[in-house]
């Protein structure tokens, strides 16, 4: 069966997206088929890997309303090594339509059932919130959640609303839910800031820290442009040698390699 | 009568919240009366003031739940010559409750009126989403809104969606919400990416962005760590510079300077 991943965190522009999709890549480029799963509006994962989400008819909001199976919308990029659901517009208006919904926080993890076995990795990519739609992603998480954690101050500050949240969730939706991994992004190491706050994750989230941090790299911020993974885009650089080492640190972990 | 500028954007980590404590302390540097307000549940403008969150009784929250008066929650600073109305943890639950509530989106604005005879500058700092929050922000908006861009291509794709937003609420909950200028954030002139960026949220926004730019600047990412603006933690930099420069050019097109 293969694992499913979600990336969350609540504080805006903190890498999830960017880890989405170059995680992805990287699993894709170890052999690992997978399977990317845009859940937010906003629907950046989609137009990362070259997808025009105005033109998109079905996708993650048909499957969390029960319009469409997961299957019938999700769309394959060889090149990519790389499958998506993608997000489009109206997804912004789920979070309302999903609150009058059965199993409203249950939907898109019943929406996934059976994908696993398709898959080696399903990877999730959540909104800047912690809302419906992300509730949904955290209780698709079957194997686990990982936090991108910018290497900046005020990404520390949402750490402990984020963690309150998730013992909420382990006190009665999902009590087998865990924390995968804590990543540290956009580390600067000319300054001691970065330092500073990676020794604060750490201690926040013991044993729980990759070993692998993510540098900031202006080649990453450069791929969405270019519709494609830094694998792809500029595979030398330092942001797509930290993805690499992340994916096959990931790999190793999870008992794969 | 004092102005009521909304701090928006729905892509996350683009600079809303370094925008709203930096640009704010520079109004109150040129003599300006200033109220900062912390619509965010990240609470990320209030601990940017050395205010902690989890240590407010009152604040947001019980202003647009009817149960307390803004002029009763309001935390003056004389040394950083800003006030403010601060967050808490439990205005995360205010989207669902403001669902059931007479005027939901109208309650900030309420909330805020005859505040604006006691300022000079009221400056409202949104969460990174289009729930209920950020449409109070919206509707109290009564002199428009400034829109921080990050200059990286992902805060692009977000600007359709922001502009529907608009358009919906200017069709009939709020006519006249403008947009009072388009802020260009963490510009880094060593990569074409934010050269690029720049040119077409120029076009996006036709005459609509500020002459003045806001330079990637590690002090910025600093000064919260320190819970002060820039202007007080390292005003020869950059970064406090750009801030500077910015209050001076809304202060010139104001009228007031
Ligand atoms: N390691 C990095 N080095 C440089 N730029 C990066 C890095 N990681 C992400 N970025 C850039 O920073 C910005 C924010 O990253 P991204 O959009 O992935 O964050 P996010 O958490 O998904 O944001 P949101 O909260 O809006 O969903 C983007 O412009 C992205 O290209
Ligand atoms: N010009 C800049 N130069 C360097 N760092 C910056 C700059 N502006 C903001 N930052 C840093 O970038 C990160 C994101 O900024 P900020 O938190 O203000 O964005 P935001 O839009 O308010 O985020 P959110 O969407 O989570 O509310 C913070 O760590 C901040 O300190
Ligand atoms: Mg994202
Ligand atoms: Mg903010």
């Amino acid at each position: 069966m293969g694992k499913i991943y979600t990336i969350v965190n609540q504080k805006g522009g903190v890498g999830k997206t960017t880890t989405a999709i170059n995680l992805g890549a990287y699993l894709g480029f170890f052999g690992q088929k997978l399977l990317l799963v845009d859940l937010d509006p906003q629907a950046n994962a989609t137009s990362c890997l070259g997808v025009e989400h105005n033109k998109i008819n079905s996708g993650t909001y048909e499957v969390l309303i029960g319009h469409k199976k997961a299957s019938e919308v999700i769309l394959h990029n060889q090149a990519f090594k790389m499958s998506l659901i993608p997000s489009s517009p109206n997804l912004a208006g789920a979070e309302i339509e999903l609150i009058d919904l059965e199993e409203r926080e249950r939907r898109l993890r019943i929406g996934l059932q059976g994908l696993a076995a398709d898959y080696d990795y399903i990877l999730i990519d959540c909104p800047p919130s912690l809302g419906l739609l992300t509730l949904n992603g955290l209780i698709a998480a079957m194997d686990g959640i990982i936090i991108p954690v910018q290497s900046e101050y005020l990404a520390l500050e949402g750490l402990g609303q984020l963690t309150k949240t998730l013992n909420r969730i382990q006190g009665n939706l999902f009590p087998d839910l865990s924390i995968r991994g804590v990543l540290l992004t956009m580390y600067d190491n000319r300054t001691n800031l970065s330092a500073d706050v990676m020794a604060e994750v750490r201690k926040f989230f013991p044993h729980k820290v990759f070993g692998t941090f993510i540098p900031r790299s202006i080649r990453l911020a450069e791929a969405p442009s270019f519709g494609m993974p830094i694998s792809l885009y500029a595979p030398a650089s330092t942001g797509a040698e930290a993805y690499k080492q992340l994916a096959h640190e990931l790999l190793i972990n999870d008992g794969v390699k």
